[in-house]
């Protein structure tokens, strides 16, 4: 149990900071590829006249995804785990104190591609996004049900595949349905990070958010 | 240290197991979704006449893939981790047990849908296979390097995703390179286990495999 409580006591350090400072911050999960560096980049662009977004990176290696951020111009901070499978609240606390905070509106932490591990961390953020992409399959509520249960929002992405002739098997109803039984107050947008379809409603959504903050 | 050796010592009673009754055994690996079970079903029906195989599910909650296996009639035995985020050599050593092993030339192990974590534990299978979907995007090697590293061979799946018509962005040649470029005798195979595409060079592989632990 040592573990979580070194986590837990700088989890509850970054949310006192971010309390303080009446900063929205949110943690997004998925499995590698849903898409979450590309809704991230997209709703940076389309919401830079309303609000100021900061991102925190996570990778195992590499800065591809930071450097995908910080070509919108919204300030990023890549943390390398150099193998952990996922991001850490200690690592966040630093990461946090590198952010141009009172400037920003909403910090994203885009955790590692991963769809199991970083649901046990909690980082002191105000809620998870988790995002699945249609071509992972619609069954995935079901067979990784902890992200599901405690994320305050899902993304279901790509949502462009969908289309009759993309022979793409992915039950949206369904989805929805395995989501909601596991977490009865998620909310859910169905969108593409590609098309722009449906990220209207995601973008409303944060915007209440960082209201409800402030 | 202690967690590794524990599993370090199943694993090597699983090697033992598997060499002195001259089978191979596969541990997949991959993202949620790439296509695993899919791929598996495929590969049991069409090689049918030629070999017998028997898998091992790995999953955090849900027997569906064992379900979807068994539906070929082949024997399929489904572990629950529960939560864990990869599979242990323990819970393979016990499934072995209950698989009819003479009567298989062949196991796959189908590990949690992870692309870090299984990387680190060591089944005492002969070698991994790790798939990579052509949706997730063609940087996931040089991100998550470990299981592309470790890997016997590799399965870009989907491959029927990137006729043109279906705008998805994936430089196969770039994860062949980066590949190899980790892992210079890793084997590399171009399929779909939709259409069919590529499957046969696949076979021939594990075909060989299997001869050469006989
Ligand atoms: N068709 C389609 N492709 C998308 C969409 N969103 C992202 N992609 C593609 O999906 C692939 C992965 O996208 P990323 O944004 O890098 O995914 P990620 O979740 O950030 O990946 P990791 O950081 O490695 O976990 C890329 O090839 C994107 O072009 C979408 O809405 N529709
Ligand atoms: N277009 C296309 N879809 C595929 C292909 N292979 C699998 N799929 C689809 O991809 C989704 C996931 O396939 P699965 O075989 O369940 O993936 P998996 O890797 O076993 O998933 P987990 O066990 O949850 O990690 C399903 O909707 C499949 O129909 C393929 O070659 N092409
Ligand atoms: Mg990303
Ligand atoms: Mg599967």
């Amino acid at each position: 149990r040592k573990i979580l409580s070194a986590n837990e006591e700088y989890a509850n350090e970054n949310k006192r900071f971010l309390i303080e400072n009446k900063k929205l911050c949110l943690n997004m999960i998925s499995s590698p590829g849903s898409g979450k560096t590309t809704i991230l980049t997209r709703t940076i662009k389309e919401l830079k006249d309303k609000i100021q977004i900061g991102v925190i990176e996570g990778d195992i290696q590499t800065d591809l995804d930071a450097q995908r951020i910080k070509a919108t111009k919204a300030p990023a901070i890549q943390i390398n785990t150099k193998g952990a499978c996922h991001l850490s609240a200690a690592q966040i606390h630093k990461a946090l104190a590198n952010l141009p905070i009172e400037k920003l509106d909403l910090i994203f932490i885009e955790n590692v591609g991963n769809l199991v591990c970083p649901s046990a961390f909690e980082l002191g953020e105000n809620g998870k996004v988790v995002v699945l992409s249609v071509p992972e399959g619609d069954d995935k509520p079901v067979k990784y049900p902890a992200i599901f249960a405690k994320s305050k929002a899902l993304l279901i992405n790509k949502i462009d595949l969908l289309n009759p002739s993309r022979d793409i098997d992915f039950d949206i109803e369904k989805v929805k349905n395995d989501a909601r039984k596991l977490n009865k107050d998620i909310q859910i947008f169905s969108l593409s990070a590609k098309s722009g379809e449906g990220m209207d409603k995601w973008y409303d959504w944060l915007i209440k958010g960082i209201e409800k903050t402030r």
